[in-house]
C-alpha cells in the first residue's frame, strides 16, 4: 500500500506460498472462505498443498510467538466467472473469529457504492518507501461514480470494475497487495465492494484505481458457499 | 545419521499383493510385527530373506515380505492403510559403483545373449559361483559377485561365450536431465562427493523446508536426488551432519527440450514459459539485468539457466515461483513479482451462447469453460444435488446439458464430474448483443449481522 499507514483490518489475510512467502492477498467472508483475484493464481485446479493464508497478526512475517497469528492451509480453489477476475479459496479449517480476525460484510447483490464514500484498501504489499513495509498498511480512496469513471477511462470501464478516484498524494495499491479488499463502511459495518488487482502503476495520481466489482458476484460467492 | 530407510524405495498407500500363482515362496504372510517404518526397515535389512516390508503407520505394524513387485506374479495394489517400502537393490534397474548390490532382473548380456541360470552347469560348468542366500545368485539374472569393475555380468547359454558383461548402466548415467533437472525423476541418492542423500521426508540429520506433502510436484521421493528450488542442478541434503546439501552428479541430455506454453504477451500457469519483454515492476522500478550481480547478489546466472531465457532484465520464472518476477534495481527491495502481466485466459473456446442469464437456454453443451463434463443432472454422484428435475421439472435438466434453472447471472452452469468442483460454468458465452439489463442499481436499506466490525481502537492507536 502506498501512502497508507498502519492499521488495522481483521479480515485482511496473507497469502503465502509453499516457502512461507507473502505473495498476495484476500479477504476472510466466511469462517472457512477467504476471497482472491485470480491473477495471483496458477490455474483453477492448481494444487495448493502446502499454501496457506496468515491471518490475527499486523506483521508480514511475524515471529514464532505471536500470540495471535492464525496460519491456516488452503484446502481448493474455486475460480468465479470468467470475467470476473475473482477466486474463493476454502480452509483447511475454520478461521477462529476474534478481535484480531472478523469476517467482513458482502455486499447485497448488485449493490453500488455511492460515489464519494471513503473506503478502505489494506495489504503488506510494497509501500514504496511512504511507510512501514513490516506491517499491515491502509489507505482511505474515495469512491468515484461508474460515469465519471468511465469518462476518465475513455469508456473503457467495464461494469464488474468499481473505481477510486486518483489522489493527488500517489495513495493506492501496489504488488503484493493483489487480491486484498477494497472496504466501504455501510450502516456501521465494513463491506467487501472491490478486490485489489494488478494495475500496471501503484499508486497513480492521474487515473482513477480500478477494483473488481464484488456485489456483481455475491449471488456466485453464495453458491459457491451453498455448494 | 543414516536411516536404514535409506536403502528402501516407498509406494504410499500400496501393498503387495500376495502372488496368485502356486510359488516356490512360501504364500503364508509372515506375521505383522510392531514398529516404527525405520525400526521395521532395520528389521528387514537385517534379514537375509526379507526384500520389502508393509508399514501401516497407523497401527505402526509392519510385515517383513520375502519379494518385491519384481517377483513373478506378484503385482502392487492400493491400500490406504499401508506404505510399502522395498529394498532399492531389488528394483533400480541402473547400478551404484560397480554395481556388487544389484539384485534387478536384468538377464541379458550388454551383447544379448542370454544368461545360464547360476544353479546350472551347462554349457559352461562352473563351481566359483553358486548360488547361497548370502550371494544373491538368483534365477539367471546379471551379478557382480566378483566386484568386477565392468559391473554385473553371468554365464552366458552359447556355448562360445563363457561369461560376458551386462553393460547395466550407472545410475548417474542411466536417466539423464534436462535444463536444470527441475524434472528429473531418477535413482540416484549419492552426491557428487559420494556422500549419501538424507530422505525427504526425514528432518534430520538436517532440518529442512521441502516436505514430499508441501511440494507434491517435485518428486520428492525417498532420498534421490531432485531440484526443488531453481537450483543449477539435482541435490539433495546429505546424511553427512556437517555438510547440509550437496549437487548430484547427473548426466544432462543431449537434446534440450523444446520451451513449453511459451507466450509474450500474456502468462499461463505460473509463467514459467513467459518470455515477453515486460522489465520494470508493478511500482515502476526497473528490473535488474540477469548476468548482473548488483545490486542483489544471485545464482540465477543466464548461461547456468540456458532454459529459462534470463535475457536482458525481463521477467522471468526460473525457479516454479507464484509469476514471473525479477530482481529490482531498487538496493532495498530485492525482488517483485511482475504480476501486472497479463494473464492468458484458459478456459476453453464458447461452443454456444445464451441470451439474457441463460435461464431459457436448452442447446446440448455439456461440459464446464474448463472442459470438464457435466454431471448428469439426475445422478446423485460425484455430487448429490440440490437442484434437479424433481426439484425444477420445469427447467428442461436434460441429461447432463448445461441450464440455468435457478437463473444464475452468470450464465448457464452444471455440477461437474469432478468429485473436487462441485459446479462450474459452462463453455457458453451471451451471445452477442444480448441485451444484459444493466445490473447496477441502488439498494435503499441495507442492514448486516455478524461481520464488518473490528475494535476501532486499535485503529486509532495505529501500531
Amino acid at each position: 500500500i502506498v501512502g497508507g499507514q498502519p492499521g488495522n483490518s481483521p479480515w485482511t489475510v496473507s497469502i503465502r506460498n509453499r516457502a512461507g512467502v507473502h505473495f498476495c492477498g484476500g479477504s476472510l467472508v466466511k469462517e472457512w472462505w477467504v476471497i482472491s483475484t485470480r491473477q495471483c493464481f496458477a490455474s483453477c485446479d492448481a494444487d495448493l498443498a502446502g499454501y496457506e493464508v496468515q491471518l490475527g497478526t499486523l506483521f508480514k512475517d511475524p515471529g514464532p510467538g505471536d500470540p495471535d497469528r492464525q496460519s491456516i492451509p488452503i484446502a481448493r480453489i474455486v475460480c468465479g466467472p470468467s470475467e470476473s477476475q475473482l477466486v474463493m479459496l476454502k480452509l483447511a479449517r475454520p478461521a477462529t473469529l476474534n478481535t484480531r480476525v472478523a469476517l467482513i460484510c458482502l455486499p447485497p447483490e448488485r449493490y453500488v457504492v455511492p460515489a464519494g464514500t471513503i473506503c478502505e484498501i489494506a495489504g503488506w504489499g510494497e509501500t514504496r518507501g511512504t511507510a512501514d513495509g513490516s506491517v499491515l498498511n491502509v489507505a482511505r480512496l474515495p469512491v468515484l461514480s461508474h460515469g465519471e469513471c468511465n469518462a476518465a477511462l475513455r469508456g473503457r470501464l467495464k461494469e464488474s470494475e468499481l473505481c477510486t478516484a486518483p489522489l493527488r498524494a500517489g495513495v493506492g495499491a501496489c504488488e503484493g497487495d493483489y487480491g486484498g479488499p477494497l472496504a466501504c463502511l455501510t450502516a456501521d459495518c465494513w463491506v467487501l465492494e472491490g478486490v485489489i488487482t494488478p494495475s500496471r502503476v501503484c499508486a497513480r495520481t492521474d487515473q482513477p484505481a480500478l477494483f473488481i466489482r464484488v456485489s456483481l458476484y455475491v449471488d456466485w460467492i453464495h453458491k459457491v458457499v451453498k455448494m | 545419521h543414516r536411516s536404514p530407510l535409506n536403502d528402501f524405495q516407498r509406494l504410499r498407500a500400496t501393498e503387495l499383493a500376495v502372488p496368485t500363482e502356486p510359488l516356490a515362496v512360501p504364500t503364508e504372510l509372515p506375521p505383522l510385527e510392531w514398529g516404527s517404518a525405520e525400526q521395521c526397515a532395520q528389521r528387514c535389512t537385517a534379514s537375509l530373506t526379507c526384500r520389502a516390508f508393509h508399514h501401516d503407520r497407523q497401527s505402526q505394524l509392519c510385515q517383513l515380505l520375502p519379494w518385491t513387485q519384481r517377483s513373478p506374479h506378484v503385482r502392487l495394489q492400493k491400500n490406504i492403510h499401508y506404505d510399502l517400502y522395498q529394498k532399492k537393490d531389488f528394483l533400480r534397474d541402473c547400478i551404484v559403483g560397480d554395481g556388487t548390490s544389484y539384485r534387478g532382473t536384468r538377464a541379458t548380456t550388454e551383447k544379448g545373449l542370454r544368461c545360464q541360470h547360476w544353479r546350472a552347469t551347462t554349457p559352461h560348468d562352473h563351481s566359483r559361483f553358486l548360488p547361497s542366500r548370502r550371494n544373491g545368485l538368483e534365477e539367471n539374472y546379471c551379478r557382480n559377485p566378483d566386484q568386477d569393475k565392468r559391473g554385473p555380468w553371468c554365464y552366458t547359454l552359447d556355448p562360445g561365450t563363457r561369461h560376458q558383461s551386462c553393460g547395466i548402466k550407472k545410475c548417474e548415467d542411466a536417466v539423464c536431465m534436462t535444463c536444470n533437472g527441475e524434472c528429473y525423476r531418477g535413482t540416484v541418492d549419492y552426491t557428487e562427493s559420494g556422500t549419501e542423500c538424507q530422505r525427504w521426508d526425514l528432518q534430520h540429520p538436517h532440518k529442512h523446508p521441502y516436505h514430499p506433502d508441501k511440494y507434491p510436484d517435485k518428486g520428492l521421493d525417498d532420498n534421490y536426488c531432485r531440484n526443488p528450488d531453481g537450483s543449477e542442478r539435482p541435490w539433495c541434503f546429505t546424511t553427512d551432519p556437517g555438510r547440509e546439501r550437496e549437487y548430484c552428479r547427473i548426466r544432462p541430455c543431449k537434446k534440450r527440450p523444446r520451451p513449453l506454453n511459451v507466450t509474450t504477451s500474456c502468462f499461463r500457469g505460473k509463467g514459467e514459459g513467459y518470455r515477453g519483454r515486460v522489465n520494470v515492476t508493478v511500482s515502476g522500478i526497473p528490473c535488474q539485468r540477469w548476468d548482473a550481480q548488483t545490486p542483489h547478489q544471485h545464482h540465477f546466472v543466464p548461461e547456468k539457466y540456458p532454459c529459462k531465457d534470463l535475457q536482458e532484465n525481463y521477467c522471468r520464472n526460473p525457479d516454479g515461483s507464484e509469476a514471473p518476477w525479477c530482481f529490482t534495481t531498487h538496493p532495498a527491495i530485492r525482488i517483485a513479482f511482475c504480476f501486472h502481466i497479463r494473464r492468458c485466459p484458459d478456459e476453453l473456446g464458447a461452443e454456444d451462447c445464451y441470451h439474457g442469464h441463460g435461464e431459457r437456454y436448452h442447446g446440448h453443451v455439456s461440459k464446464t469453460r474448463a472442459g470438464i463434463t457435466c454431471q448428469p443432472w439426475a445422478d446423485l454422484t460425484p455430487h448429490v444435488p440440490q437442484i434437479s428435475p424433481v426439484t425444477h421439472p420445469k427447467a428442461h435438466l436434460e441429461k447432463n446439458y448445461c441450464r440455468n434453472p435457478d437463473g444464475d447471472s452468470h450464465g448457464p452452469w452444471c455440477y461437474t464430474m469432478d468429485p473436487r468442483t462441485p459446479f462450474d460454468y459452462c463453455a457458453i458465452k451471451p451471445c452477442s448483443g444480448s441485451s444484459v439489463p444493466s445490473i447496477l442499481e441502488n439498494t435503499d436499506a441495507v442492514a448486516f449481522e455478524q461481520c464488518g466490525r473490528r475494535d476501532e481502537r486499535l485503529q486509532r492507536k495505529g501500531r
